[in-house]
């Protein structure tokens, strides 16, 4: 779940989908890259001063995945973060082949897990880096916004850099629109400038020459911002609402895409 | 204009009550110490690529605030910045004084000015540093979202170690909240926490014992969003609607505050 810039809807769309795939029968893992660990919030958990969390995963070598796994609901697992996070995008860069740390440790328990959703935060550092060499797939969620068109460029660059590096697998699937207003004209034309963009490009040789907008874009809905509040996802605390719905068709979506589970 | 939270509305207020206060009479600049530069966006101007932006003024000796100064509108003028200066944030470090560089290069021109404005990116490094060490005060825009709430701790705690290292004078004036959904409980809840937070400490020795919620908060608007796609400030695009309104509303109040112009 990658964009650089902030306040998206990377967590809460992390969170959603997480728990729609979880209740579609998937195994879920959720790993929090976010130094600010707001996903905590979103599940209602939060690691104890001396849990494990994605900190040690990515700076202890002593640490393994499952140390730092927790359950959050059924068949959903998260990996949380913690505030240290923010140095690791730092001390990393002491480290050889510091992009694959994550890939390597979670190589182990891959096979438990159908489905492994996670929340980057808002920058391309090493934390993200790591994110992408470990990922078969990137959504990109998006606010529809003139200023929002502005990052994706550099984004797809970045993306591009890892597949020629780290991870060829590497691919762009989906743009997921994040706080929709269907009423305005303006969310009208970014969608409409997002659809051209790639469907410029789906003859080229590009890691993005399949990216869709992910249907349906999540409508803004209070309820969204208001289910962390209590620790909560958008299905526990307000089902019926329209964040639900969507985040629910997406996920809908995307098994139809995976063809599972 | 600090929050180290991602798009929670710094640009749209620095480029709109910086079009505002000029709008009353004040000498304003602007400053962009964000490497997305997007408040070009907001005021339809471009550096060109030989044109020296914020990077060269922080990064090079030689370069002076007035050979970075563009005029944007009557009594508006700007410091660019360009997606290099994401690099200052780690070939800084290298310099002695590194927090100080913009204070320094901006004490010949601070008599030229009413007030200066500056747009910090979405974090606590280098670029805020600088902004912090030369600014008097510090606006905090926000959404009243229960997420927000959780940065607004480690922003304070970074002003007081400025304050006890570069800046003294340092002060966070006022909470501006942006992107306002007045219809919402989750809303009024957050600035009632706000307010609980701030009352709280009025009688102790903090450098924001005296922030206040800036009234009238910033409402959601579309027209707000829609503006920089034309290269236009609120008052050029619709200087009626809400956004402009609130915004105009804002800056009479600081204007209040600040006894100007
Ligand atoms: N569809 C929506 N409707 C209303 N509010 C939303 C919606 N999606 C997200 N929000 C709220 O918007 C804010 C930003 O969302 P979120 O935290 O998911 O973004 P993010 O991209 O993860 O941010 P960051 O870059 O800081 O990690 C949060 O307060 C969240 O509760
Ligand atoms: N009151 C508002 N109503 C509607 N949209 C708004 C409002 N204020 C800002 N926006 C839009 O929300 C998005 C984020 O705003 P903005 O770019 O000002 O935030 P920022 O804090 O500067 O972000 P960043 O951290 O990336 O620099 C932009 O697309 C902007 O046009
Ligand atoms: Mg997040
Ligand atoms: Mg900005």
């Amino acid at each position: 779940m990658l964009n650089q810039k902030g306040g998206v809807g990377k967590t809460t769309s992390t969170a959603n989908l997480g728990a729609a795939l979880a209740d579609s029968g998937c195994r879920v893992l959720l790993i929090d890259l976010d130094p600010q660990g707001h996903l905590t919030l979103h599940l209602g958990l939060a690691p104890g001063p001396d849990d494990p969390t994605a900190y040690d995963l990515l700076l202890d070598p002593q640490c393994q995945a499952r140390d730092t796994i927790m359950k959050a609901r059924d068949r959903l697992d998260a990996i949380f973060s913690e505030v240290d996070l923010a140095i690791a995008e730092s001390e990393l860069p002491a480290v050889q082949d510091r992009q694959r740390i994550l890939q390597r440790k979670t190589e182990s328990i891959r096979d438990q897990y159908d489905v492994i959703i996670i929340d980057c935060p808002p920058s391309l550092g090493q934390l993200t880096l790591n994110a992408l060499a470990m990922a078969d797939e990137v959504i990109v969620p998006m606010q529809a916004h003139f200023l929002a068109l502005q990052g994706v460029g550099r984004l797809l660059e970045t993306v591009e850099l890892i597949t020629q590096s780290v991870n060829a697998q590497l691919r762009v699937t989906g743009i997921l629109l994040c706080m929709y207003e269907s009423q305005t004209t303006l969310a009208r034309e970014v969608v409409t400038d997002i659809n051209e963009y790639f469907e410029a490009v789906r003859d080229q040789a590009v890691p993005w020459n399949q990216c869709h907008v992910l249907q349906p874009p999540i409508r803004r809905n209070i309820k969204l911002a208001e289910a962390p509040s209590f620790g909560q996802t958008i299905f526990d605390y307000a089902p019926q609402c329209n964040g639900a719905r969507d985040y629910r068709a997406v996920a809908d979506q995307l098994l139809k895409a995976w063809g599972g589970p």
